[in-house]
């Protein structure tokens, strides 16, 4: 088995209007090996083939998946938004290698700068987000935020932004402004 | 050490047998 720097948890959301948002929230499965990561990949269904309102999220082991968390609250997101027709060819591949970059401490050594990720599922557009701890962390946020374009294979002309939580909480109808651009 | 893995490393077991 092959050890992973940490323990990690994968999270579903499945949007129900009826019941509190923290109650549509369930833990599915820790796992801290390379294999053990595989083994739960193979067994869940892929980001595209998920209903519109649900959430797959990847979080250190602690952290919880939500702008309240001790570890998020001071946070924020590289926020990756597609387009409609994204679903059907790029959005299994850009959350793959969003996994694989956060399993693989691909941000080196602001590795533990990073929180978790998601991948929100919705009709209007899908989105995936690396939740990183300290939004006024520049030089951590802009490595982060540069390494991981360069692993989506993002082209130069594409935009990505940084938008940190508590503007993000601020503005639940309109989408933050964004703190940092890469 | 940490436990730092490229891309092609993790994809390398994708379709291993699990053994878990």
């Amino acid at each position: 088995q092959h050890p992973l720097q940490y323990r990690w948890v994968l999270w579903f959301f499945k949007n129900d209007r009826s019941r509190p948002w923290q109650d549509n929230l369930q833990l599915v499965t820790t796992f801290n090996t390379v294999e053990e990561f595989w083994s739960t990949y193979s067994h869940i269904k892929l980001a595209s083939k998920l209903s519109s309102g649900c959430d797959y999220a990847l979080f250190k082991e602690g952290i919880r998946p939500m702008w309240e968390d001790n570890r998020n609250k001071r946070g924020g997101r590289w926020l990756l938004s597609l387009a409609k027709q994204q679903r059907h060819i790029e959005l299994d591949r850009l959350w793959l290698e969003t996994l694989l970059c956060l399993l693989g401490e691909s941000f080196e050594r602001y590795s533990k700068e990073v929180c978790g990720a998601v991948v929100n599922i919705r009709t209007k557009g899908d989105k995936i987000a690396v939740w990183t701890s300290e939004a006024e962390n520049q030089a951590g946020v802009m490595h982060i935020g540069h390494v991981y374009k360069e692993r989506l294979g993002l082209s130069s002309k594409t935009i990505i932004g940084y938008q940190a939580h508590a503007d993000t909480a601020a503005k639940s109808n309109s989408l933050a402004k964004n703190k940092f651009v890469v | 050490g940490k436990k730092q893995y490229d891309r092609e490393f993790l994809l390398d077991f994708q379709f291993m047998p699990a053994c878990i």
